[in-house]
């Protein structure tokens, strides 16, 4: 574990602590993008599939479970719970996700560690999460005005992949054989994928102004 | 099963 490691899980755990706050505080979910959340419980559930084979550690174990029960948290309290659902904005969030589920399986297929099933598991989980932020900013450009928790959301959940390509530099640099590049590369496309959204965030923030997505 | 270094990461 490294600082830069441990940074990016925190910084994740923020961004799920700011969603759950926003949807129990203000029992609504505007502007948040149900199919992404659908996408990163599929991340979770297909990349922790060693969950109860290989225990790692306690953080690991404990992180993992927070990870997967967060995200079918949210999933079922933004199809089900009887007033959240009401404020889902359904119209807006129409991206075609079914094309970053096929694509990524296909890329899982041929590109992969080792062809196993947990292995193309794993892989097409990473390169799931590299996309599973499109159906949100999509949603977020579509309805102009971003509340602050929504907005907050998203910078954290962009910023925690950043960290951890800081984290593969560090393990690259410091340990001699650790080779990741399905993740590095997939990380830097998903981190890419936030540039745009963090020009606009920074511009919002120093000009102290609402967030605005230009369309 | 033994878990490569790299795998320990979320």
């Amino acid at each position: 574990m490294n600082i830069f490691r441990l940074a990016g899980d925190m910084t994740h755990l923020i961004s799920v602590l700011v969603l759950l706050l926003k949807i129990y505080a203000t029992k609504s979910c505007s502007g948040i993008s149900l199919k992404t959340q659908e996408l990163y419980a599929i991340v979770f559930v297909t990349r922790y599939l060693d969950l109860f084979t290989d225990f790692i550690s306690l953080y690991n174990t404990v992180m993992k479970l927070v990870f997967i029960g967060s995200s079918l948290a949210i999933v079922w309290c933004m199809r089900y719970h009887r007033v959240v659902r009401r404020s889902y904005d359904r119209e807006l969030d129409t991206f075609r996700y079914w094309i970053l589920l096929g694509v990524s399986f296909i890329l899982a297929l041929v590109l992969h560690e080792k062809f196993t099933l947990q292995e193309v598991f794993w892989a097409f989980s990473i390169y799931l999460e590299a996309v599973a932020i499109l159906p949100q900013l999509v949603l977020l450009q579509r309805s102009g005005n971003v509340d602050n928790l929504a907005g907050q959301y998203v910078f954290f959940l962009g910023a925690y992949r950043a960290f951890y390509i800081l984290n593969w530099i560090y393990r690259y640099l410091t340990e001699q054989r650790f080779t990741r590049w399905i993740s590095c590369v997939s990380g830097l496309v998903q981190t890419a994928l936030y540039a745009d959204f963090f020009y606009y965030y920074f511009i919002s923030w120093k000009n102290n102004a609402k967030l605005q997505l230009p369309a | 099963a033994k878990v490569d270094s790299a795998k320990d990461e979320l």
